[in-house]
C-alpha cells in the first residue's frame, strides 16, 4: 500500500508525502480560484485548465511561496525616517525545469486595517538583490523595481514582477532576493510624537508578511493557445 | 430491438458506482487543504459478449469480444472508465508552499466495456 501511495504521489508531482507542521492561511485569491473551479466542475462547465482567468495569465500550477528572509539594520539610528528594512528571500527550487513562469506577484501584508491604527503615510521601496548578493554580507539594494506611497494602514500591497519572470525563464535561478525598505513619511501631524511613529513601525515589523505568488505552465500538459486569425 | 435481459442480471452489467474518497481515510488530510474529499466513483460490472455493443463500448472492445467468442484465450472486454474529469487540489508542501493544481482523470464520469 505504501509503495502504491509513493507511486501515485510521484504521478501527482510530489517527491514524498508532505507533512507540514501547521496549515498556513490561504490567501483569498487562491481560495477564489479553487472555489470557482470547483463550482464549474460541479456544474459541468468546460474549463481551460491551462488558463487562470482570475489572473488573466496562462498557467496550470499556482504556488504561494513564503518569505524566508530577515530584517536588516535592527539597531538603526532613531534619527532617520526608515521604518524597516527587510531582505525578502524566496526559494524557487521546487519549480521544475519543464515549467515556464508566466506570472510572479509579490504580496505584502501590512497588517489589519483599523481606524484606530491610522498613522503616517508610508513609502515602500522594492529593489532587486542580485543572486549571491546576500552571501556573507548584508544584502544591498540593486535595481529598483517599485516605489509606492501608501496611506497607513493599507492591508495588502501587490507588486507584479514581470521582468523577474522573464529573467527567471532565461536564467532559472534557484532563489530570488529582494530588498524592501519602508519609510514613514515625515508629517507635521506627527512632529513631537516620535514615539507614536516608533510604535507604528514596531507594529508594522510584527505584522508584515510577504509571499510570492508564481504561476507556471508545463508545456507538456498545456498546448499552445490558438493564435487569433 | 428489445434485449431480453432479466432485471437481476442488469444490475451486474458494467456501470458506474459511487465512491467517495475521503482524504482523512488516506491520511492525506494532513497536507491537503481543500477539498476534504471528492466523489471519484468507479466502474464495475459484467461485459457479456451479447451486450458489448450496448454498453458504451469502444470499437476495439467489440472486436475483442468477437475474438473471444472465436478464441476463448483472448480475454473478454472489461468494465473501465470511458470518461474522466479533473479536480483541483489546494495543498501545502514541506517547504510551506501553498499549491493549487489541477489533476486530470480523477473523477469517473462514465463507464463502458473496453
Amino acid at each position: 500500500s505504501h509503495f502504491q501511495e509513493h507511486g501515485f504521489l510521484q504521478f501527482l508531482g510530489l517527491e514524498k508525502v508532505p507533512s507540514p507542521d501547521r496549515f498556513l492561511p490561504v490567501p483569498r485569491i487562491l481560495r477564489t480560484i479553487f472555489q470557482d473551479r470547483e463550482a464549474a466542475a460541479a456544474g459541468g462547465i468546460p474549463q481551460d485548465l491551462c488558463y487562470v482567468k482570475e489572473l488573466r495569465v496562462r498557467g496550470n500550477l499556482l504556488r504561494l511561496l513564503p518569505d524566508q528572509g530577515f530584517f536588516l539594520n535592527s539597531q538603526k539610528s532613531s534619527q532617520d525616517d526608515s521604518c524597516l528594512q527587510k531582505f525578502l528571500y524566496f526559494n524557487l527550487s521546487d519549480i521544475k525545469v519543464k515549467e515556464q513562469l508566466t506570472m510572479a506577484q509579490l504580496g505584502l501584508e501590512l497588517g489589519p486595517s483599523s481606524y484606530y491604527n491610522l498613522g503616517p503615510e508610508l513609502i515602500v521601496t522594492l529593489s532587486v538583490v542580485e543572486p549571491g548578493g546576500w552571501e556573507g554580507s548584508d544584502p544591498k539594494p540593486g535595481r529598483m523595481l517599485a516605489l509606492h506611497s501608501v496611506p497607513w494602514p493599507q492591508g495588502a500591497l501587490h507588486f507584479n514582477l514581470q521582468d523577474v519572470g522573464k529573467d527567471w525563464n532565461s536564467s532559472r535561478p534557484k532563489n530570488l532576493g529582494f530588498y524592501l525598505e519602508i519609510l514613514a513619511k515625515d508629517d507635521s501631524r506627527y512632529s513631537g510624537v516620535k514615539f507614536q511613529l516608533e510604535d507604528a513601525c514596531a507594529r508594522l515589523r510584527h505584522s508584515l508578511r510577504a509571499s510570492l505568488l508564481v504561476v507556471t505552465l508545463n508545456p507538456e500538459q498545456c498546448h499552445p493557445s490558438r493564435r487569433r486569425r | 430491438a428489445a434485449i431480453s435481459v432479466s432485471q437481476a442480471s442488469c444490475k451486474n452489467l458494467c456501470h458506474r458506482h459511487q465512491l467517495f474518497i475521503d482524504f482523512r481515510d488516506l491520511g492525506w488530510h494532513k497536507w491537503i487543504i481543500a477539498p476534504k474529499g471528492f466523489m471519484a466513483n468507479y466502474c464495475h460490472g459484467d461485459c457479456p459478449s451479447s451486450l458489448t455493443m450496448y454498453l458504451n463500448s469502444s470499437n476495439y472492445a467489440f472486436l475483442q469480444t468477437l475474438m473471444h467468442t472465436v478464441d476463448p484465450a483472448v480475454p473478454q472486454a472489461v468494465c473501465v472508465p470511458t470518461k474522466l474529469s479533473p479536480i483541483s487540489m489546494l495543498y501545502q508542501d514541506n517547504n510551506d508552499n501553498i499549491i493549487l493544481r489541477h489533476y486530470e482523470d480523477m473523477i469517473v464520469d462514465e463507464c463502458g466495456c473496453g
